[in-house]
């Protein structure tokens, strides 16, 4: 209980600090290989094109894999190694966001471990915290999940270009999620052909 | 620390039950939507066709989606809903059992919640223990997540037959798993089309 209470302190002030920065911050969580990284670099690249500078930081339990990816597309990146943990907490991008130079960032992206547990728990300070799952993990995986999706501003279902592949029908998903979270935003997107990403960013409210 | 502690004592104390009731059990593992329910739900019925007797416990966060579709087999099986915890312990599974009629049972499945941090901590007193991914969450996964795949008897690489959907080169995960666990046995299905099932079984050594 103290760790969620400490957690959530930091994530004040760590908003805050983004703010006076005028740094645009999303954490994106979700389940493992749901496109997590595809989908930031996706992103990162569109941005580019409209003069927007974006920074990452990136958890994951161990490598670099996630990491290297992102880096490649030459902007500010951090890598952060959780271990034992399944989630990131605010203290862990506290020290991250001390190697990036946010007066050179509009938009901050965090790529969370992926996990569709713990990581509701632990809030980092961003303005919109987005939760990515794919078709391939199956139609039931809303409803198995009802906290996550309900605490996250946004919910993104990706991998909608291989539904039929895994007997999955996308209805089912869209209901569950309007079961949970009526209000919510929920975007469709196959981030591996581009289609979703525009209605993505307008959901994030970046530009 | 005392958690852990306390939970490999009792998963001492449940592998000496199963014993003596001479009852074969698996935990598996895995990540969110890798085909652990399929994988359990095929065996069953492999299992039934030389009249050996499944019985199930099935970890869910939330929902008795699992619970329901292993149920259909006519088996018996009893739900764990987890909550907030991203795994199961032991603790969990001697409540469970206290349902099942284990004289009555050759084989006992467990499928754990989907994640591929935590369980690793918790042995649940089971003969084997499997890690069951998918090709669908990228070709990085095995090499991001050392430690499950370390202390995992088996690892099953499930849904073969859409790995190329996903650009995915499964020889890349083959290697991976061999440079964390030269002596594991990884084998490679595709569940919905009853592939490598019969070596699966045969890596269980349940005949
Ligand atoms: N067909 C298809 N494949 C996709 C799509 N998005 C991602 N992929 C593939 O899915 C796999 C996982 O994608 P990643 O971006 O690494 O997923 P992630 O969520 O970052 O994964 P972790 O960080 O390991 O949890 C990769 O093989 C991608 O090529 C999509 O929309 N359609
Ligand atoms: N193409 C293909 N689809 C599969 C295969 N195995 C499972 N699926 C599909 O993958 C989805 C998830 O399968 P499940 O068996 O529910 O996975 P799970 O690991 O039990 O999921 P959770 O319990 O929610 O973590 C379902 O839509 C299945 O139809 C496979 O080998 N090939
Ligand atoms: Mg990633
Ligand atoms: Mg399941
Ligand atoms: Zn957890
Ligand atoms: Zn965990």
């Amino acid at each position: 209980k103290d760790i969620l209470e400490a957690n959530r302190r930091a994530a004040v002030e760590m908003s805050e600090r983004l703010r006076e920065h005028s740094v645009k911050s999303y954490d994106f969580m979700g389940s493992i290989g749901s496109g997590k990284t595809t989908i930031i670099e996706k992103l990162v690249e569109m941005l580019k094109k409209k003069n927007i500078k974006a920074a990452a930081v990136v958890g994951d339990v161990a490598g670099d894999d996630d990491y290297r990816r992102i880096k490649a597309h030459g902007i500010q990146v951090e890598n952060v190694n959780t271990g034992k943990e399944c989630h990131l907490d605010c203290h862990l991008i506290e020290h991250a966001i001390e190697h990036i130079d946010l007066d050179e960032v509009d938009v901050l992206f965090i790529e969370n471990v992926g996990n569709l547990v713990c990581p509701a728990d632990f809030p980092l300070g961003t303005e919109k915290r987005i939760v990515i799952i794919s078709t391939t993990e199956g139609d039931d995986i809303i409803r198995k999940h009802p906290v996550i999706f309900t605490i996250a501003d946004i919910a993104v279902l990706n991998k909608v270009d291989i539904a039929e592949y895994v007997d999955v029908d996308v209805n089912v998903m869209v209901g569950d999620y309007r079961r949970i979270k009526p209000h919510g935003k929920l975007t469709l997107t196959d981030a591996k052909h581009d289609v979703g990403l525009d209605e993505l960013i307008d959901a994030l409210e970046i530009l």
